[in-house]
């Protein structure tokens, strides 16, 4: 069961080490760049997208042209496996509203998802379409119960799924709306 | 098929990528450090070491102590997933052998395998010690078959199989001799 695999290798190699950090990194920026931004507490969580697609763009502004880079947090620097000072990074989005107000936040797509959709390119990797979307709900409901129970991450995430195989489509500001339904809760 | 996955995102999202960079890297590293370190040209590969234990320090020095960290090479930065110059390294080590005289690598474990490891901990995770064993196995058969068939990587990567169980425990110093065996194949 790939997606399994998946969604634990996403938390004890990446969510686990680093949502602790995460408050950490965004008091820095604030303080080095002497910026209000992320004004609400609430939203001091590392948004997670998951396309049900798997369809993942490198850069995020390839979705939706109203989703901005701003700038990256501070590097996170830890030894892993006998890489010496490995990075870890975020990067912090501006996000424009149907008023094209910019509202802030930390996001980033789900990376295993990718490895899904190349597997599912590779014939030698045995995956179908079909089972790739049965993998992709797979992978959503057992990294929401693991990090259910991760006091580690508890208040440090947000899982954004993206029903977007139809509407992505259609709306070239799909994503941007999708975000800021969740913001507007965090608001 | 836990470890079936982890191979494929280990060659998807981490080997294909960075093993074609690799040879560019050394070449940055050996100007800007006006060094002959890597004389020979076979061993510009990125050693990677498995243990069949999949017990990973994050320090390779804790596994021996004639194991040396010397430098990491230029960082290889990609755009990946929407984090921004997401960045990738690989470290390069001084390996001592008997007359204590040193031998170069870039080496660094299998990274995947700490995730088996730390799913063989977690009772939520439904992976026993066996279990893990039987999927460290399929880890390596799957890698090794991706690895053959790949272009990408062809000649830029050596697998070291580590039979870590019992004789790890009794030699300090295996892990040297192992990677040394390697080494000398290539010189
Ligand atoms: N040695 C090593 N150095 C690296 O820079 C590196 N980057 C990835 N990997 C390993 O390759 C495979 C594919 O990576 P992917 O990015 O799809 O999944 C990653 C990714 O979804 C997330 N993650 C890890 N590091 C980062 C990071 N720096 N930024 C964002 N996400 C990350 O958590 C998953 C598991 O990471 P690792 O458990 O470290 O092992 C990975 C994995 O086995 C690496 N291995």
């Amino acid at each position: 069961n790939v997606a399994h695999g998946l969604a634990w290798s996403f938390y004890t190699g990446y969510l686990k080490l680093v949502l602790p950090r995460l408050e950490n990194s965004i008091n820095q920026y604030r303080d080095q760049n002497n910026s209000n931004i992320l004004r609400y507490r609430d939203s001091w969580r590392l948004h997670i997208l998951v396309p049900l697609s798997a369809f993942i763009p490198d850069k995020i502004e390839e979705a939706d042209r109203n989703v901005h880079f701003l700038h990256n947090l501070p590097d996170i620097v830890i030894n892993r496996a006998g890489v010496r000072n490995r990075v870890y990074k975020h990067s912090m989005y501006e996000v424009l509203d149907h008023l094209r107000q910019p509202h802030h936040c930390v996001v980033e797509y789900a990376t295993p998802l990718q490895t899904l959709y190349q597997m599912s390119q590779d014939s030698s990797a045995g995956l179908s379409a079909e089972d790739r979307r049965q993998q992709v709900l797979l992978f959503c409901r057992t990294l929401k119960s693991i990090l259910e129970e991760s006091l580690e991450c508890r208040n440090r995430y947000r899982l954004i799924i993206l029903d977007d195989d139809q509407e992505a489509e259609q709306d070239s500001h799909f994503l941007s709306k999708e975000i800021l339904k969740q913001l507007q809760q965090e608001e």
